[in-house]
């Protein structure tokens, strides 16, 4: 599925997605990278962060959980009982 | 760095970034 | 849910997050940011890339299009009529 479509919502998830980069940066401690980043793609607006670890990290960890969850996976990879059940409901 | 940092990855790792759900992707 | 569990798969998946994250920057053209971040995570530098745009941007793009179509965000956020599909059903 393709992210930028024409003029759409996807120029402006597109650039959320570099918001949330820029807070997952702070918030894992790599500061250097995360003013590199802002500058490097021009980024003008002021941000209000999200509470550590942020909204990226967040969302990443629940989609992984449930990733390794998944019938084909969960015998190799570790999940919470939690996404287990997500998928066997 | 914070808790929610990776752990630093021993040089003798090779890093590949594939897509999880490509089919070959759990093949070593 | 805590995505850092005491060198579990917790572990893991921060690392896949920050691998996408990497790559996510190269291919965004932030090469300056990509270097820095890996010299601030102290990561080496032996990663292979893969297709633009990259997994972060293709996985984000169909997590925003499924998070802006929940039934309580949808009437606020532009999202595929797919994504309304898939809460629907």
């Amino acid at each position: 599925m393709s992210c930028v479509t024409s003029g759409g919502s996807g120029r402006r998830d597109v650039s959320k997605l570099a918001l949330y980069v820029y807070e997952y940066l702070l918030h894992v401690g790599a500061q250097k990278s995360a003013q590199t980043f802002l500058s490097e793609i021009r980024w003008e607006k002021n941000i209000t962060l999200g509470e550590p670890p942020g909204f990226l990290h967040s969302w990443w960890c629940v989609f992984w959980d449930l990733y390794c969850a998944a019938p084909e996976r969960r015998e190799t990879c570790e999940h919470s009982s939690e996404a287990k059940a997500f998928h066997d409901y | 760095l914070s808790e929610y940092a990776p752990p630093p990855n021993r040089s003798a790792d090779h890093l590949v970034a594939t897509n999880p759900f490509d089919d070959n992707y759990n093949t070593p």
